[in-house]
């Protein structure tokens, strides 16, 4: 959600199905419209959602359901009471509290009507509600929190595509579909360096200066936009003297020191020169973390230090006594779509974050906490996508 | 009533700073915290104009901080129930 009042846009709430077929039910119809006029708007509504994800919704008369939707008048169970005609119009729970939508029977509901309130119109934005999308302040967006009326050529803004691809991706099957923001990273020239013939990588990491650096055996590369820079490779203990090749991981902090890892110890450069006397023990400088880590990150999300190895990963706090919480290590797995035995991890510049096992690599969604839905699919070869090959 | 106000003015006053501070912390702008315990639970006074301002902003209107025609117009648009602002 841009905190930048220049940029506006959809909000997620943080959750989302974690299933693409939905089901609902209309547990409770409005007292003044005819059943199956409301059961071809409720359809209608939910298709709106459909036609730019591969989301399905199907009624069903009985439950289990995902989404039951009800007509209700004040207090009606929920502790959110209706209030009569006007003011609210109706509310619905995000995926986590479970999806429900509920309208208020007092409003005067109307089907292809200037008059009274367009039920249509309303069940869409409910529902967009019990797909996970929160209120955006893009004035013209469905996902907006005011009823401006009837609009007899309704669609969608692409501030609400946007927001619903964010979370359940791109429509894949035959229909609409739209390009996503994410400019993808395309090689210019074909090149021919070591990283062409094994894109596996031991560790990778943006300095302080913004650069991107990926390390492999004895030597670094610097990354460009879409390729490997001019005069790379080098020797990493050119680059950073002192510093041994083989790394397991590295990260630039929010101090703007570089820390690598390797085996039991770590070092912390300042730019390029060692800061001060190192390498130390993991265990003296990082307390909680194993030796012999896979990768490491400093996550957007949060700010936090995180660590993978293996199957697991520690969350790394250095304002806090302990920095790892007891509940650490946790599977790899809550990162969903992230494999285990990583070799790289990094925070890019773009807001996104990477992880890089073997010569593939992951693109993170940070905002639903998921490897993003994108064509082409990830994993993607990080010889083409990252080093120009 | 107040010594030198008209009372029915006095009343449409009350009613709708409650009116509009209800709305505002229905909708996520004025948190349940906002309550300063030493004036015995009346609202700081840059609290009330900020969480104004955010709905303004989030509304895509002119942010004053204060409760203009405009801001009180859109207020009365009917809306759906969920809050503007989610944690």
């Amino acid at each position: 959600f841009g905190t930048d009042s220049r940029s506006k846009r959809y909000a997620l709430q943080g959750s989302r199905w974690k299933v693409k077929a939905l089901t609902y039910r209309i547990a409770k119809y409005p007292k003044r419209l005819n059943k199956g006029d409301v059961d071809k708007e409720i359809a209608k509504a939910f298709s709106v959602w459909s036609e730019y994800t591969d989301l399905t919704f199907t009624p069903k008369r009985t439950n289990p359901v995902h989404i039951e939707i009800r007509f209700e008048e004040n207090e009606h169970g929920d502790g959110d009471p209706f209030d009569g005609p006007g003011g609210t119009l109706a509310h619905a729970y995000f995926p986590v509290y479970g999806g429900d939508a509920h309208f208020d029977d007092a409003e005067y509901w109307t089907i292809g009507s200037t008059r009274g309130t367009n039920l249509f119109q309303v069940a869409a934005h409910e529902f967009g509600h019990s797909l996970g999308l929160s209120h955006s302040d893009v004035r013209s967006a469905l996902m907006a929190p005011f009823y401006r009326g009837y609009d007899p050529h309704f669609r969608l803004d692409s501030d609400d595509v946007q927001g619903i691809q964010a979370l359940y991706g791109r429509k894949t099957s035959s229909g609409a579909t739209t390009p996503t923001k994410t400019t993808p990273r395309t090689s210019v020239n074909t090149v021919n360096n070591e990283l062409c013939k094994d894109a596996k990588i031991d560790a990778i990491f943006s300095s302080a200066d913004g650069m991107t650096y990926a390390f492999k055996g004895d030597m670094y590369y610097r990354l460009t936009e879409n390729a490997v820079a001019e005069g790379y490779p080098k020797r990493i203990s050119e680059g950073w003297p002192g510093l041994p090749g083989n790394i397991d991981a590295a990260f630039t902090y929010k101090n703007g020191k570089t820390y690598f890892f390797q085996g039991s110890k770590y070092w912390r450069y300042n730019g390029r020169q060692v800061d001060g006397d190192y390498p130390k023990p993991i265990s003296e400088g990082f307390t909680g973390i194993p030796d012999n880590i896979d990768a490491a990150l400093v996550w957007g999300g949060n700010g936090k230090i995180y660590f993978y190895k293996g199957t697991r990963f520690w969350r790394f706090d250095p304002l806090k006594r302990p920095p790892v919480k007891s509940t650490y290590p946790k599977p790899i797995s809550n990162w969903e779509g992230v494999p285990n035995n990583i070799d790289g991890a990094l925070q890019y510049t773009n807001g996104y974050t990477y992880f890089f096992k073997d010569n593939k690599y992951y693109r993170f969604n940070d905002r639903t906490f998921s490897v993003d839905a994108a064509d082409p699919p990830f994993p993607r070869p990080t010889a083409h996508w990252w080093f120009g090959c | 009533y107040p010594k030198r106000l008209n009372k029915g003015d006095v009343d449409k006053e009350i009613a709708k700073a409650f009116q509009y501070g209800i709305y505002l912390s229905q909708f996520g702008y004025l948190p349940a915290s906002a309550r300063n315990p030493s004036n015995g639970g009346l609202l700081q006074e840059e609290t009330w104009t900020k969480a104004i301002q955010d709905f303004q902003g989030f509304a895509g209107i002119n942010v004053t901080g204060e409760l203009d025609e405009e801001t009180m117009e859109l207020m009365s648009l009917p809306r759906c129930g969920v809050k503007d602002k989610v944690g």
